[in-house]
């Protein structure tokens, strides 16, 4: 599904060029669980937003479903990822304006599906992260793991291949990410969904069928999984 | 140093009146390391905003060194909570305009502190919490960790009385998280700076002082420290 090859990233900031990715590869086929760790600032998020094709590599090429990301113009690469992927932001990047419910519903209106599917489907995913009673708040009414469930609901709700997330657990609670960890193994063991999530809470190591680290921008796969 | 008295807080959303928090009483003494656990959604950040003076409770009273918030004036409130109390953001609250090292410095700015104190409490601080190599980077081009430590710095760099940190190593992966809270017991032990630490993480619960938990906006105080 995801490939990349020998992709680097270096940001140009005021005085200097910082490497944040050297020459990763990594190839992801349906139905993997690859967990990543790294110590913050090691390129997690960097390689997360390369693969989900929201930030363009320094050198090196991605292919989603076997297109080359370089080869795409900015409007087939979005609707591409948005078909395809679904997108966990460490920072949660939920509408303002938008209820909970509505920032969920969201990425079921750019797809055109109609009113009562996208009905059904959002209550759906809202309940399974345990989030119905505050459907209608706004972002800036819920709470710190509220609003990164909704970031969760939001990724998976339009059903798609594979799902990138950025450390999904880093605001909930033990019991909270359980049912979270819980609901995305559901997802890959019954729909083939592919999992890449980035993490610092080790338990989640143990559901991994891929284990890879990152250190100083350098990717590296070191276990094999369950 | 910090009192709470009865003190509940409810938020009006569209349709009915939610109790965030229910009659929560604390009382924090210098040199204090008391950690909160509970679950998303249970209460913990609201009651931080409380006893910082960033939100006003609905029923009961808050005391900082004495002084009832509810008799200041906004500014004699913004004052007392700016000179006395360091408050880390569950959602960092940088300014997006100011590089690392200015957001670090903004408060010292507004207690007029000299350019060289600025400067010399600036660049420890920044070392302390290992982001001397990023410290001229805006907020945008730093990751998740890196943001949370800034955020950290300036909640330290005043030298407060007492630090409200609101999930201070959620961000961050397990070595650093370790270093963040070896420089808050330095603080409480040497210097007697009182600490409140809202946490997901359990293994901060064993450097408490005293434990409380809160569910459903009910706190309670659960263990004896070491
Ligand atoms: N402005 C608001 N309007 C309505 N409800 C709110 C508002 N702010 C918070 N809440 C609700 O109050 C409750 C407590 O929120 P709070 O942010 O204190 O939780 P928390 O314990 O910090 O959770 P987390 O661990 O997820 O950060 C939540 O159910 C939340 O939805
Ligand atoms: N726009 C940018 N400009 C300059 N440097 C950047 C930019 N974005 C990221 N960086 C740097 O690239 C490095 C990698 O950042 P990245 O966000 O990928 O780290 P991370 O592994 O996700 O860390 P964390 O666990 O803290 O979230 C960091 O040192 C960061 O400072
Ligand atoms: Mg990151
Ligand atoms: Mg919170």
């Amino acid at each position: 599904i995801i490939k990349a090859e020998g992709v680097s990233k270096s940001y140009l900031s005021q005085v200097e060029e910082i490497i944040a990715l050297k020459e990763a590869n990594l190839t992801i086929e349906a139905g993997d669980f690859v967990v990543i760790n790294g110590p913050s600032g090691s390129g997690k998020t960097t390689l997360l937003n390369l693969l989900a094709g929201i930030d363009k590599a320094t050198k090196g090429e991605l292919y989603i479903n076997g297109l080359a990301l370089s080869s795409l113009s900015d409007k087939e690469n979005t609707l591409l990822r948005r078909d395809k992927v679904g997108l966990v932001f460490q920072s949660f990047e939920l509408i303002p304006v938008l209820s909970a419910w509505e920032n969920v519903e969201y990425p079921l209106l750019l797809q055109k599906v109609n009113k009562s599917e996208r009905k059904k489907r959002v209550d759906k995913i809202l309940k399974q992260v345990g989030l119905e009673e505050v459907k209608d708040n706004l972002p800036s009414q819920l709470s710190g793991g509220q609003k990164q469930r909704v970031a969760i609901a939001r990724a998976l709700v339009t059903d798609p291949k594979v799902v990138l997330a950025d450390e999904p657990t880093a605001s909930l609670d033990t019991k909270t990410g359980k049912g979270i960890i819980k609901l995305m193994l559901d997802l890959n063991q019954t729909k083939e969904v592919a999992f890449i999530v980035v993490t610092h809470d080790l338990a989640i190591n143990d559901y991994a069928k891929r284990l890879l680290k990152i250190q100083d921008g350098v990717l590296k796969e070191v276990g094999i999984g369950v």
